[in-house]
């Protein structure tokens, strides 16, 4: 193996693989494997090891300009610096949420804060509408006005079991526990195999072959 | 299935804009 990664310079925001396998469900070689990733996206568009907008667009759409209310929201929720990038370390904290083995506590607080758009510590009607509308379009999909509101209304009585007009955390929880499939997106059946996808020993020991 | 038997948030959670599977494709 030799000392040869150790001596790459790191970038802004690295942290060592061991420090964030310890506060994730990830092992170290998954940590690593997850910064051949990283490098990857984050060097993209702007190669300065940091994932901007654009290319985290990029990466989901295929396109840098393609605008999208749900990615905009996990870029934020990503970013948790709040300063318009995602440095490696976010990056990895961030992903554990969505590991296979990571508490689903945790995937059912991460849904909250993604659809609680305005900050408010609840999600209410007007941002519910406001996202399937924003679905909608993405989808291309048209329905009418009277048939949304009939889809909103329905999904809020069902869900705002107190009946106070927002949906907060315990009522968010038991709604999704009621529908599990509100948060299969918040599970990455890829990250239990990203070694494989991304091994991180290649790009050093083809260096190290070729000297 | 009628619109209105729609769960909102199952609608949403299907946008491409969560599913993050994207940022593994090599």
């Amino acid at each position: 193996m030799g000392c040869y990664p150790s001596k790459q310079v790191k970038t802004p925001g690295y942290e060592e693989p061991t420090v964030l396998a310890a506060e994730t469900p990830f092992t170290v070689s998954e940590v690593e494997a997850l910064y051949e990733l990283f490098k990857k996206l984050s060097s993209s568009i702007i190669d300065d090891g940091l994932i901007h907008k654009e290319e985290f667009q990029l990466a989901l759409f295929k396109n840098r300009n393609k605008r999208n209310l749900f990615a905009d929201r996990i870029f934020d929720l990503f970013d948790v610096k709040r300063n318009g990038v995602i440095e490696f370390g976010e990056f990895v904290r961030s992903l554990g949420i969505f590991h296979p083995n990571a508490p689903v506590e945790d995937k059912i607080a991460f849904a909250f804060r993604l659809y609680d758009l305005r900050h408010t510590g609840f999600i209410e009607r007007e941002e519910l509408k406001e996202m399937v509308l924003a679905l909608l379009h993405e989808s291309d999909l048209i329905l009418s006005d009277d048939v949304i509101e009939q889809i909103v209304d329905k999904t809020f009585s069902d869900a705002d079991t107190k009946g106070d007009g927002k949906i907060d955390q315990e009522e968010w929880k038991a709604f999704v526990l009621k529908h599990p499939s509100l948060i299969k997106n918040m599970t990455l059946p890829y990250l239990k195999d990203i070694t494989i996808v991304f091994p991180s020993f290649v790009l050093s020991s083809e260096v190290e072959d070729s000297e | 299935t009628a619109p209105v038997t729609m769960n909102a948030f199952e609608l949403i959670s299907t946008s491409q804009g969560l599913n993050l599977s994207s940022l593994f494709e090599k």
